[in-house]
């Protein structure tokens, strides 16, 4: 069965959708095999990885409502080993639209417990998708907890919390981890923090070593001692339809992100 | 009349509550009458004016939901001539609970045209709200298209849109001007965006250039001249609670801000 984690944060900007699609890479690119899927209508996973809106004909979106199977959804990209259901605007009136169905927080988590999880590619569809089971499944989310990152949050195993090393960043924590509390009593019992990583840290400047020493006193080991810096080649990647990883393998973002897959896999093996 | 302009982007951190702040903060340094609204359950404007959680017990949640009038939730901040309708995370249930509600999306707009816009105190409130009427109502919004933003988008003359220089931004607009553009036929024909300001511009960087260059050549005169640049003491401000303007005056981002606010009066004036 893969590890199901989900990137939430309902700030804005934090580096939730940058680290699905970087996290995932690193993994791909150490041999797990990834599906991230973006339930964000902005679709900046879907893009970062290089899926063109107009490959993007069966979507996250059409999963929830349930006209599409999950695996109809997928969709193989440039990164050898990792497959993407990818994100529409329609998503924008799901939540709408399934306001007066039963079950509409379950219906991300019932539509993948329904897929075999071994990717396999429809008939036909793409063979690039590969026979292998998923490892890790990583599911982006719009800034907001609205009903998509609650159908995130009761299908995932864990939460992975981008958090940028800035003020307001801090301030929405604590109304998070509430939200996190919430879900774990009324929808999915299995639900913890897998841990928070450090956003855009910059070391020249104090803000970044305030907010660093202050969330490591109140959470210790939940903090993942690996750091993403800010890096401009991170921020540059996704113009070119690329995973920054791919983009730029040398550039200080990277190399972060591979060591954040390597503490992720080393702390999996912990649990 | 006050003019009323909603500050709107559906892309998470993108400078929405900063340019709230600093803008307002810049315009009353020149002698308006402002009212900031903060309709983002985050609170983040609430926070970055110093009005503690517990100063907040009656918030714009109260003015949507209709159990209060919206003068009885001005409260006065720092800054001479600016108050501010507080934020509490209760918003986060208004749009359920408007969900069934007649007129929903218009509730923003009804409560402000009850309010005598003069920012009279209620009975021994608090006289330091003063007398004179509002020029001008600011409303910074969460990072979603959802009810409240919405709610925004019925109340406000106009939307300023700010921008920051990253490519997930720039993909983001499109989509902006579409709800725009259905906001206005549906809700508010009097909509229209009255600018869009570059935020967090980095000339060291090739991407804010890019960036800069095909917002202008797509939006022309739209977009403002004054670009505000990435300055770290913005971002340190709300720490302590205080608006950038107020915590250090001649940082390049704080002159940057009332740059704007003499540009926005101008292009006001214009109109
Ligand atoms: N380590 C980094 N260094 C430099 N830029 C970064 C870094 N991480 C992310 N960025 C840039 O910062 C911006 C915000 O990041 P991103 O879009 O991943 O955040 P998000 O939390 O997904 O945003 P949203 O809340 O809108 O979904 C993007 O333009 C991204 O390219
Ligand atoms: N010009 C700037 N220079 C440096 N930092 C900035 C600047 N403008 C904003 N910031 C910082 O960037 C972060 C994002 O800005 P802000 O919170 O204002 O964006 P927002 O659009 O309101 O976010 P959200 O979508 O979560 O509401 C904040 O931590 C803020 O302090
Ligand atoms: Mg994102
Ligand atoms: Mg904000």
């Amino acid at each position: 069965e893969p590890r199901i984690l989900v990137l939430a944060n309902q700030k804005g900007g934090v580096g939730k959708t940058t680290t699905a699609i970087n996290l995932g890479t690193a993994l791909a690119a150490v041999g797990e095999r990834v599906l991230v899927i973006d339930l964000d209508p902005q679709g900046n996973a879907s893009t970062g990885f290089g899926v063109e809106r107009s490959e993007r004909s069966v979507s996250a979106y059409d999963v929830l409502i349930g006209t599409r199977l999950a695996e109809d959804a997928i969709v193989p990209t440039q990164v050898p080993g990792l497959d993407l259901i990818p994100s529409t605007m329609d998503l924008l009136g799901a939540e709408l639209e399934l306001s007066s169905v039963s079950r509409r927080s379950h219906r991300l988590r019932d539509a993948l417990h329904r897929m075999p999880l071994s990717g396999h590619a429809r008939e036909g569809r793409d063979a690039a998708v590969s026979q292998r089971p998923y490892s890790y499944v990583l599911i982006d989310c719009p800034p907001s907890l609205n009903l998509l990152t609650i159908n995130a949050m009761t299908a995932a195993d864990s939460i992975l919390v981008p958090l940028q090393c800035e003020f307001f960043a801090l301030e929405g924590l604590s109304q998070l981890l509430r939200t996190v509390e919430r879900v774990k009593t009324s929808l999915n019992p299995d639900l913890d923090i897998q841990g928070i990583v450090l956003t855009m840290y910059d070391k020249r400047n104090n803000l970044s070593t305030q907010v660093e020493d202050d969330v490591r006193s109140y959470l210790g080991d939940k903090v993942y001692r690996t750091v993403i810096p800010r890096n401009v080649r991170i921020s540059e990647a996704p113009s070119y339809g690329k995973p920054a990883i791919v983009y730029d393998l040398k550039c200080t973002g990277s190399q972060a992100y591979l060591r954040l897959a390597a503490e992720l896999i080393a702390r999996e093996k912990m649990l």
